[in-house]
């Protein structure tokens, strides 16, 4: 079964999810860089200038929920 | 603002789009009005000019489509992506393809053309999304109302970066 990541909102939210919105929109582009959730996580939260926590916090869930443009937020 | 990694960009300012199918949720008209307000918003700030072709290759080609598309970067239905353009180049460059499981909109609350095409003309054109909130190249989709519609600051400013001012 997926790992659940618990939202501190207490919703779980699949981690397969959120990993899909990472790759998405924040992908790591080399095979060296091997960053954990949590440090994608803090990269998309700064890109939004939310609080960096590296966790699936309330409001960076309510972000990745928002409609938005197909491309990706970083550039390789 | 951001331009594009290896800033790609037009090696000239005539540009031609093309539109090549409408969604059912407006009427075509429409549809081409919500796209050539779009373009205007970038050619009133730069030297840039846009000319619609009906039979010919664009360097902008447009269109609504479904799940996967052909491009490899398939939509996702209603809700999450909205749309997605491609940077300067041959080809696909330039192209932009709109999701048709949105409620595309001219000016009320439900996802509007026109804003959406203004910011995916933005890739089309060169530049990147802005981490600028209230950016037209923000990432993240916000109604505003289309008809008091004035180009941020911070979107004139990466625009002009690559194509200069609009000559006075």
């Amino acid at each position: 079964l997926p790992l659940q990541l618990k939202a501190e909102s207490g919703s779980s939210t699949d981690l397969e999810k959120v990993k899909g919105y990472l790759d998405k929109f924040f992908p790591i582009f080399t095979k060296t860089q091997n960053l954990s959730i949590e440090e994608r996580i803090k990269e998309m939260q700064k890109f939004f200038h939310l609080t960096v926590t590296g966790k699936l916090d309330t409001e960076t869930e309510k972000i990745m929920k928002l409609p938005r443009c197909g491309r990706p937020d970083v550039s390789n | 603002y951001q331009t594009l990694p290896g800033t790609p960009k037009w090696g000239k300012t005539n540009l031609t789009y093309k539109i090549l199918s409408y969604t059912a949720d407006l009427p075509r008209r429409k549809v081409d009005d919500a796209i050539k307000r779009a373009l205007m918003v970038w050619s009133d700030v730069t030297p840039l000019q846009f000319r619609r072709v009906y039979l010919r290759r664009a360097d902008i080609e447009i269109r609504f489509a479904r799940r996967e598309h052909g491009d490899g970067y398939p939509f996702d239905g209603s809700g999450g992506t909205l749309a997605h353009a491609f940077e300067p180049g041959e080809g696909i460059g330039g192209d932009a393809h709109f999701d048709d499981d949105e409620k595309w909109s001219e000016i009320n609350q439900d996802i509007n053309l026109f804003l959406v095409a203004a910011h995916e003309f933005g890739h089309s054109l060169g530049l990147d999304h802005s981490n600028v909130t209230g950016a037209l190249m923000y990432p993240i989709y916000s109604y505003q109302n289309p008809e008091t519609f004035r180009l941020p600051e911070d979107d004139r400013r990466g625009i002009q970066k690559l194509y200069g001012k609009k000559p006075s």
